[in-house]
């Protein structure tokens, strides 16, 4: 469902080029469990970024379920992003000045569920997450583990096929992020794919297969917790 | 050199009601180094808002260096602020369209401090967190950790006597992370006060005392590693 050939992506230019990724080879296969490992700089969220439709490559071609990223339409794309990826962001990108419960309900609503139908499927999300009491409150009445966990429920509520979740246990405890790693585990066995980047051993483990990411090359790419 | 007694935070107001910090009694004198941990939402990053003169508390009495901070006013605070403390905040709070060098700068020129000395200052404490080749980059060209690195870097540029460091290690790999660790312990060494909110055990397991936060209450204070 993700494939990445030959990718390659830089920024800057002339005296200052910085190879985010460089020359990755890549297949993920529907209903995998990948967790994506490296060093603070090492290509991991870009990477990600250009599975979640976000950015494109320098060079090489990316694949979602079998279709060149690089062929689509803006429409197309954006289509691609909203009913089929689930986006859990490492800095979370909530809405400002927006409710917990809105904020969810937002991916819905651009899909054209009606409002009571997409609030209901919020509340039912933000539960799962324990948020439910606070979802009328806005991120800056959050702390951090609970806005992470309304940026969690919103990239869950549309039931993606692939969710790509950078760090989603970063600001929380290890009690919650159990919860967290449970509730991605079961959607996983329900065939959904799952790309995850960790900082966190124990979540890695949680994942079926682990890549690690260093100066933007994959160095290595095992099957089955190690 | 930080005292709180009987303190309590709650925000909102009538029907909801959030205790975020619930009758909270607290010593810690200079040259200690304390992890605060707790699940997500218990009241950590709310009570080092608090002790960095950033908050007043709804109840009871904060006082820093024996200063009891409802005595200041705002100028005092200020300079209190930003001479004595070095704050390493959960969101980084970076300025956006300032490089790498320049944030890291912008605390030394608010001390007088001539922009060639400050300049010199911040790339060296840039160096020392491994972003020194990334000086002339802003918030939106770096990585999640590298963001965390010019944060960190930004508080300990001031040498302050006293670090609030709110989950400084919650973006970046374990090798990165224990980098910073060993930067804090040698600034713990000196004799600077260092208090740390995080989720990884094996970060808390550095500090010599360990405060345990649950639902705005101090549920346990204990001395020595666990
Ligand atoms: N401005 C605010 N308005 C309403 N509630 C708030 C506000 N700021 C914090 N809170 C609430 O106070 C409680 C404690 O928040 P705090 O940020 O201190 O938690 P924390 O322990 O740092 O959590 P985390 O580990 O998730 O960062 C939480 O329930 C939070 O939602
Ligand atoms: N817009 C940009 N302009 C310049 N450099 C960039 C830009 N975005 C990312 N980079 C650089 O590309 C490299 C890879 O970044 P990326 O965000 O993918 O790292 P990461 O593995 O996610 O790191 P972390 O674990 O710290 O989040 C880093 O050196 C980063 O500074
Ligand atoms: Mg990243
Ligand atoms: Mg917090």
């Amino acid at each position: 469902v993700v494939e990445m050939s030959k990718v390659s992506k830089t920024f800057g230019d002339g005296t200052s080029i910085i190879r985010a990724l460089d020359g990755v080879d890549l297949k993920i296969e529907k209903g995998e469990f990948v967790a994506i490992v490296g060093p603070s700089g090492s290509g991991k969220s870009t990477m990600m970024n250009l599975i979640g439709c976000l950015d494109r490559p320098s060079n090489g071609v990316v694949k979602i379920a079998g279709e060149d990223l690089s062929m689509l339409n803006d429409k197309k794309l954006t289509e691609l992003r909203n009913y089929a990826i689930g986006f859990i962001f490492q800095s979370f990108f909530l809405l400002p000045k927006t409710t917990a419960l809105e904020n969810v309900a937002t991916p819905l609503l651009y899909r054209g569920v009606h409002s009571k139908e997409a609030k209901k499927k919020a509340l039912s999300m933000l539960k799962k997450l324990g948020m439910s009491d606070r979802a009328t409150h806005g991120p800056t009445e959050l702390s951090g583990g609970q806005q992470q966990r309304v940026a969690i429920a919103r990239a869950l509520v549309t039931e993606p096929s692939l969710i790509l979740a950078d760090e989603p246990t970063g600001a929380l405890d290890s009690a919650t992020g159990k919860q967290v790693m449970d509730l991605l585990t079961e959607l996983n066995q329900e065939g959904i794919t799952i790309v995850l980047i960790t900082h966190d051993l124990d979540v890695a483990k949680r994942a079926k297969r682990r890549i690690s990411l260093k100066d933007g090359k994959i160095i290595s790419d095992t099957k089955g917790a190690a």
